[in-house]
């Protein structure tokens, strides 16, 4: 019952001119950068953007200052596992975990600071064989993870003050999760992409797995970025990390699909497929905002895409000091993290 | 897309699916 309909739309170019650079931090004290994100930070009642930066063995906040200048507020030193991953809470402020271990994540942690007593801790919210993780709304995190029988799907949410709060298992498919996204304006909607290329829905509130759905065989991999119910259907924003150019665009970088949830049925919408000139193989290591995606390709640029349109709107080439490694949107705003492994941080507005 | 090759569609299919699916 998969259908595709995907119709090509032509590249007029990418512009370079539709990315601003508004400033750049460069954390001198980092040996290799893994990750960047933002956070809320509010320690003097007023709330503002910070940026998270991530080494192997240490992650540090932020805080904008005037001239497109950044101050250090804090770094939280994490010597014995090295650090994977930022997963920011979005809506979270003075929160933030982080995902640990060596080749797959064997640990989260939650850092956190207390405006009350001024103070910056770190605390362990679980450990084990983790697969994926995302931090959800409402200071909730959800993750799924394996032992050699089961595997296990949970939602943990965190009070203001970082404590934990009662969890929820959800009900886990045969299959392994592989990333989780947020069904927009549904809080108690979650989906989920698996290895053999189902797209599973829950229920967060009950626990229930509702729906069991194939993407289709044709593009292997695919990792669910972002979700929204529309019209009775459910469209799921989806990456396929080993992109290829291709004339006829059957390997795109990102596709919209349409399913509908009482059916199993599902239909291409829209699909991004990479600028020309990008040939090859690529991995792609990227971050979907509303409309906009952005992905590192293996030639060391980073590519954003209109998914409406199926266009890739903006192209950064490698940076002259080194290629960029890392890409996310900022929370709340419209300006994307342009990151390099030596801990260069560049801010753009898109 | 061409919604009529997705099959009968539902506003409510969260609650729809939410009662039938089990416990």
């Amino acid at each position: 019952h998969v259908a595709e309909q995907l119709t090509p739309v032509p590249l007029d170019g990418p512009k370079e001119e539709s990315l601003q650079l508004l400033s750049k931090l460069k954390d001198s004290s980092s040996s290799c950068a893994v990750d960047v994100s933002t956070m809320w930070w509010e320690a003097t009642g007023s709330r503002e953007l910070c940026v998270v930066t991530a080494c192997e063995s240490s992650v540090s906040i932020w805080k904008p200052l005037a001239s497109d200048c950044w101050a250090k507020i804090y770094t939280w030193e994490l010597a014995e596992i090295p650090v994977i991953q930022i997963v920011p809470l979005p809506d979270a402020c003075n929160l933030v975990c982080i995902a640990l271990g060596d080749l797959e994540i064997g640990e989260i942690r939650l850092l956190h600071y207390s405006s009350e007593n001024d103070s910056f801790k770190q605390s362990l919210v679980k450990n084990g064989n983790i697969k994926a993780v995302l931090g959800l709304k409402d200071r909730r995190l959800v993750s799924s993870s394996r032992t050699t029988q089961e595997q296990q799907v949970e939602v943990l949410s965190f009070s203001e003050t970082g404590r934990s709060k009662d969890g929820q298992t959800l009900m886990a498919p045969e299959e392994t999760v592989l990333a989780f996204a947020e069904v927009e304006w549904m809080r108690d909607a979650l989906v989920g992409t698996t290895v053999v290329n189902s797209i599973v829905v829950w229920n967060v509130k009950t626990g229930q797995l509702l729906k069991k759905m194939h993407i289709g065989y044709s593009y292997p991999a695919s990792i669910c970025h972002r979700a929204y119910s529309d019209s009775g259907l459910l469209f799921v924003v989806l990456s396929h990390p080993h992109a290829k150019e291709s004339e006829s665009c059957g390997n795109p970088a990102f596709r919209v699909v349409a399913f509908n949830p009482k059916t199993a049925r599902s239909m291409g919408v829209m699909f991004s497929s990479l600028p020309p000139g990008h040939p090859g193989r690529q991995y792609l290591e990227g971050d979907v905002k509303d409309a906009s995606a952005a992905a590192v390709l293996t030639s060391g640029a980073i590519a954003v895409w209109d998914l409406l349109l199926g266009q890739c709107t903006a192209l950064l080439p490698p940076a002259p000091e080194g290629d960029w490694a890392l890409t996310r949107w900022a929370t709340g705003s419209t300006c994307l993290l342009a990151g390099q492994r030596d801990g260069t941080v560049c801010l753009y507005r898109y | 897309c061409n919604g009529s090759d997705l099959g009968p569609i539902s506003l409510n299919w969260f609650e729809e699916l939410s009662a039938e699916a089990p416990p």
